[in-house]
């Protein structure tokens, strides 16, 4: 994940 | 990366793309809402904070560019482009989407997965996302002759939401874990607001005749 933010949808 | 979401995906930019050729071609805006435009604007730009700070893919890099370069450029063409701002119809676009705004901000404190500024400004860009269309649908039913392209724009931006949805189930039976029910009921209930539109759509595509919605 990205520094916790794991939104990968647009 | 499954084929429902690249559908949606897709979609979703012909969608901005239909409607940027509606604009750019025949220079006009007729039928389109400028609310709605300046909603989707705000959504993309709440939503895309990471643009910069987490590099996902040079996919979805380019794509939140797309939407974000897209929507914002909609906007400048309906507010001052001087032949395109001609054709918008703002006594009939009248729909008063700041009251839409802060009700979603508020949802997005209230209820998020993680109350950080990001996490809550794309929680908002998703409540917001999900009733931007309003101010539209609103003004098509008052736009008695819907033109072709208005009606393809926002069919395709109602399909890719669905679209969505099933990526969402395919996600949920393939990824462990994968569970965002902000993100499923927000986007069920975006794809909902579309339902009448789609029944009528369906309905002049099957007989044939012009698109109109009941008063």
């Amino acid at each position: 994940t990205y520094n916790g933010y794991h939104h990968d949808e647009l | 990366m499954n084929i429902f979401r690249f559908a949606g995906d897709m979609t979703h930019l012909a969608s901005v793309l239909v409607l940027l050729l509606k604009i750019h071609t025949i220079k006009s805006c007729a039928g389109i809402s400028l609310k709605t435009q300046e909603l989707y604007a705000l959504v993309f730009a709440t939503r895309y904070l990471d643009l910069f700070t987490d590099y996902i893919s040079l996919y979805n890099t380019l794509m939140k560019l797309i939407f974000l370069g897209s929507s914002f450029s909609i906007v400048w063409y309906i507010r001052y482009h001087k032949i395109v701002r001609r054709s918008y119809d703002k006594d009939q676009d009248t729909f008063r989407h700041y009251f839409l705004v802060l009700p979603c901000l508020l949802l997005a404190l209230l209820i998020n997965e993680k109350f950080t500024f990001r996490e809550v400004m794309w929680t908002f860009s998703l409540y917001l996302e999900a009733v931007a269309i309003l101010p539209q649908l609103v003004l098509l039913q008052r736009t008695r002759n819907i033109d072709n392209l208005t009606g393809q724009y926002v069919f395709l931006l109602g399909a890719y939401r669905a679209l969505y949805i099933l990526n969402w189930i395919y996600r949920y039976f393939t990824e462990p874990h994968y569970v965002h029910w902000i993100t499923w009921i927000s986007g069920l209930v975006q794809t909902l607001l579309y339902a009448d539109f789609f029944y009528y759509y369906f309905q002049s595509w099957k007989n044939n005749v012009k698109l109109e919605l009941p008063a």
